[in-house]
C-alpha cells in the first residue's frame, strides 16, 4: 500500500459526507446504498464513522460530472478513467468524482428498481416471460399508456408481479419540480420538444419541462435512464429504439453488426440508415460500490497499491463477494489504527441511507449515560422561568427521549423529569436542560407525549393512561384518558399529530385515534392501523410529532421522516438530524 | 458450411475511435499518470526516460519488468481505472 506525500489523513474520526447529484443510471436510493455499503468497507477495519449530511459542507463532497466537470482533471468519455478523488484536506480535498459517461450498475448489468405495480419496488428480472414471449429489457407491450414496465419474477404470465421502470414518463431527478414527470411536448426557447433533451446545457446531462412551457415557467427535472439507455454513441443517452433498421435489415434488439470490436449498439430511431441516431447498449457497467470503495480509500489518504487483488490497485475489476485485502487493512490502519473494539457500544452515526432501515438489533439500550459529576453550584442568578440544571446533563447522551413535541414553534425533549428545549429553525444550540416540575409542577417525571392546541395555545400531557391540560399556569387533571373516548385497553398515549385546527390524531401501540379537540371526543371510525395509513415507518414507534411541515416518527435513537405526500424521505439519528450533537 | 457473411464495418458517426497509436497511447498514458514529467527532453533521454518509465509503471502493475511496450502492457494501458496517478506529484 501507499500513503500520500507526508501520510495525508483526517485529523477527526467522525468523517462526514454529502450527495450533491446523482447519476441518471441507478435510482437514487440504490445510490444512497451503494455509498454507505462502500464507507461502510472502511469502518469496518476502522474507529472512522461516517455520517451523511444533507446540506452544508461535509468532508467528502461525492458528485457525478462529465468531461470537463469543475476541477483541472477532466473525464475522458466513456470507459478510460471512471472516477479520482483528492487527499485529505479542506475544500476540493477529500472529495470524489464520478464519471457519467460511465454506465453506473452494480457490476452486472442493468439495476432497475421498479415503482408501484404490486412488487412493492422490487428489481426487474430479465428475461422474463410476458404473454409466452420473452423479454431482455422494460417493455411498453400491453399498455396503452405506453409506460415501460417489467415482471420481477421470471414468469409473468404464472406470478403476475411487475413494476413500473424509471422513465421520464414517471418521475424526473433533481431539478425544481419535486420529482414531477415530464410534459411533453413542452416548449423551450420557443421551440417545440417531444423528449428530452440535452440542448441549453453543457454537461450532456438530459432534461425536460414539467410544464408545457419551460420559457414561461421555468419548471424542470433531469431524465432518469431506461433500462435501454444508450452509452456515448452521437444520441445522447436516448434509448434504443426496436425495432430499428440497419443496413435495409429490422434490428429487434442490439447488435454488433457493422463493429470490428463486437460491442453492441443499437438504432435510437425507427431508421438507422435514414437517421444516423445510435449508442452502445447497456452493458454490464461498472460497480458504483467497488468503485466508491476505491475512491474513498483515497480520500481517507490511500494511494495506489501495487497489490493486483488489493481494492486500492488502480484496474477496475469485478470482484462478486467483496472483502478488503489485507494491503488495503494494513495501509488504512497505518493511518487510523484498528477498531476499538469488535462490536461498537454506541452504532457509528453513519446515518443509514434513505433505503437502509437501521439494524434494530443494534439497539442496545444498556449503554445508559455515564452518571454525571455532582454539578458545581451555580451562583449566578437564573434568568430563566427555571433554574438551568446542570448543564453537563448532556442530550446528546440520551439514548430515548420520553418525548419530543412542538410547542410555540420550538422543539422540546423531555427524559426523566427533565426537558431540553431547541429554538428556532436550523443549527441554533439547545437549551442546557430544565426541572419540569418548575415549569408543570402539577406533571409527573415521564412524559408520554404532548401537544399544543393550535387555536387554544393549551398545552395536552399524556402519562401512562392520565392527562393534563395547561392554560398558561392553570392546570386541568390529572385525569383519566377514558375521559376523551379513548378504550380502557389503551395503557399510554405515544405521540399526537395535529390535523388542522381542532382534530389531532393520538397514537397508541400500532393505532391511532383522531381526536376532536373542540368536542373532547373521538371521531367514528377510529382507531386505524399506522401502516395501513402511515406506509413505510416503524408501526412501534414511541413518539410522533409534526415539524416543520413534515411527520416525524422515532424510535430509539432513531426517527423516520415523512412528508406531505405520506413518503419517507429521510431516516436519520434524533442526535445528529434534531439535535444537532 | 455456407460461405460466412461479409461482415460490413460502418464508421459511425461520433463513434470515440481511440485510433492512437500504441506509442501514442503509451506516451500519453505514461504521463497522465505520473510515470514521465511532461517535459519534453530530447529524443535520446526521452528514449531512455519512457524506457525507465514503462518499468516503473509496469512494477507499479505488478506487470513483467521488461521496459518494453509488449502485449500485457499495451492491454493493462486499454483497461478501465481510477484516475488518481499512480505517481503522486
Amino acid at each position: 500500500y501507499k500513503t500520500f506525500d507526508g501520510d495525508l489523513k483526517w485529523d477527526h474520526n467522525d468523517v462526514t459526507y454529502r450527495i450533491l447529484n446523482y447519476s441518471p443510471d441507478l435510482d437514487s436510493s440504490v445510490i444512497d446504498d451503494a455509498f454507505a455499503r462502500a464507507f461502510k468497507v472502511w469502518s469496518d477495519v476502522t474507529p472512522l464513522t461516517f455520517t451523511r449530511l444533507f446540506d452544508g459542507t461535509a468532508d467528502i463532497m461525492i458528485s457525478f460530472g462529465k468531461k470537463n466537470h469543475g476541477d483541472p482533471y477532466p473525464f475522458d468519455g466513456k470507459d478510460g478513467l471512471l472516477a479520482h478523488a483528492y487527499p485529505p484536506g479542506e475544500g476540493l480535498q477529500g472529495d470524489a468524482h464520478f464519471d457519467d459517461d460511465e454506465f453506473w450498475t452494480l457490476g452486472k448489468g442493468p439495476v432497475v428498481k421498479t415503482y408501484y405495480g404490486n412488487a412493492e419496488g422490487a428489481m426487474c428480472r430479465f428475461p422474463f416471460v410476458f404473454g409466452g414471449k420473452t423479454y431482455t429489457t422494460c417493455t411498453s407491450e400491453g399498455r396503452a399508456d405506453k409506460l415501460p414496465w417489467c415482471a420481477t419474477t421470471d414468469d409473468y404470465d404464472k406470478d403476475g408481479k411487475y413494476g413500473f421502470c424509471p422513465s421520464e414518463l414517471l418521475f424526473t431527478i433533481g431539478g425544481n419540480s419535486d420529482g414531477a414527470k415530464c410534459v411533453f411536448p413542452f416548449v423551450f426557447l420557443g421551440d417545440e420538444y417531444n423528449s428530452c433533451t440535452t440542448e441549453g446545457r453543457n454537461d450532456g446531462y438530459r432534461w425536460c419541462a414539467t410544464t408545457s412551457n419551460f420559457d414561461q415557467d421555468k419548471k424542470y427535472g433531469f431524465c432518469p435512464n431506461r433500462d435501454t439507455t444508450t452509452i456515448g454513441g452521437n444520441s445522447e443517452g436516448e434509448p434504443c429504439h426496436f425495432p430499428f433498421v440497419f443496413l435495409g435489415k429490422e434490428y429487434d434488439s442490439c447488435t454488433s453488426e457493422g463493429r470490428g470490436d463486437g460491442k453492441l449498439w443499437c438504432g435510437t430511431t425507427s431508421s438507422y440508415d435514414d437517421d444516423k441516431k445510435w449508442g452502445f447498449c447497456p452493458d454490464q457497467g461498472y460497480s458504483l460500490f467497488l468503485v466508491a470503495a476505491h475512491e474513498f480509500g483515497h480520500a481517507l489518504g490511500l494511494d495506489h497499491s501495487n497489490i493486483r487483488e488489493a481494492l486500492m490497485y488502480p484496474m477496475y475489476s469485478y470482484v462478486e463477494d467483496f472483502s478488503l485485502h489485507e494491503d488495503d487493512i494494513e495501509g488504512i490502519q497505518y493511518l487510523y489504527g484498528g477498531k476499538t473494539d469488535p462490536k461498537p457500544t454506541v452504532p457509528q452515526p453513519n446515518t443509514p441511507t434513505t433505503t437502509a432501515i437501521p439494524d434494530p438489533d443494534e439497539t442496545d439500550s444498556t449503554d445508559e449515560p455515564e452518571p454525571e459529576p455532582e454539578p458545581e453550584p451555580t451562583n449566578h442568578p437564573t434568568t430563566t422561568t427555571s433554574t438551568p440544571l446542570d448543564p453537563t446533563k448532556d442530550a446528546c447522551n440520551v439514548i430515548k427521549f420520553d418525548t419530543i413535541t412542538v410547542i410555540g414553534g420550538d422543539l422540546y425533549f423531555f427524559k426523566d423529569g427533565h426537558y431540553w428545549r431547541k429554538s428556532g429553525k436550523g443549527d441554533s444550540a439547545l437549551k442546557s436542560p430544565m426541572l419540569i416540575s418548575e415549569r408543570w409542577p402539577a406533571l409527573p417525571a415521564v412524559i408520554d407525549s404532548a401537544f399544543e392546541d393550535v387555536l387554544t395555545k393549551r398545552l395536552y400531557f399524556f402519562s401512562g393512561t392520565k392527562f393534563w391540560v395547561y392554560t398558561g399556569k392553570n392546570v386541568l387533571g390529572p385525569r383519566s384518558i377514558e375521559k376523551l373516548g379513548l378504550p380502557d385497553s389503551v395503557q399510554k398515549v405515544e405521540g399526537a399529530l395535529q390535523r388542522g385546527q381542532n382534530k389531532v390524531l393520538l397514537f397508541s401501540a400500532e393505532n391511532f385515534w383522531r381526536l376532536d379537540v373542540k368536542t373532547q371526543t373521538i371521531d367514528k371510525g377510529y382507531p386505524k392501523f399506522i401502516d395501513v395509513v402511515f406506509g413505510g415507518v416503524p408501526i412501534d414507534a414511541h413518539e410522533v410529532f409534526q415539524y416543520e411541515g413534515h411527520t416525524f416518527f422515532c424510535r430509539d435513537r432513531f426517527y423516520w421522516r415523512m412528508n406531505s405526500r405520506r413518503q419517507v424521505d429521510r431516516v436519520g439519528y434524533v442526535k445528529y438530524d434534531l439535535l444537532k450533537c | 458450411w455456407s460461405v460466412p457473411l461479409k461482415s460490413v464495418f460502418v464508421t459511425f458517426p461520433g463513434d470515440v475511435i481511440k485510433n492512437m497509436s500504441d506509442t501514442d497511447l503509451a506516451e500519453s498514458y505514461l504521463k497522465k499518470f505520473g510515470y514521465m514529467d511532461t517535459l519534453h527532453r530530447s529524443g535520446f533521454q526521452s528514449v531512455v526516460s519512457t524506457s525507465k518509465a514503462l518499468k516503473r509503471m509496469q512494477r507499479q502493475l505488478g506487470l513483467d519488468e521488461t521496459g518494453q511496450l509488449d502485449t500485457q502492457t499495451l492491454d493493462a494501458m486499454k483497461r478501465p481505472r481510477c484516475g488518481v496517478p499512480d505517481v503522486a506529484n
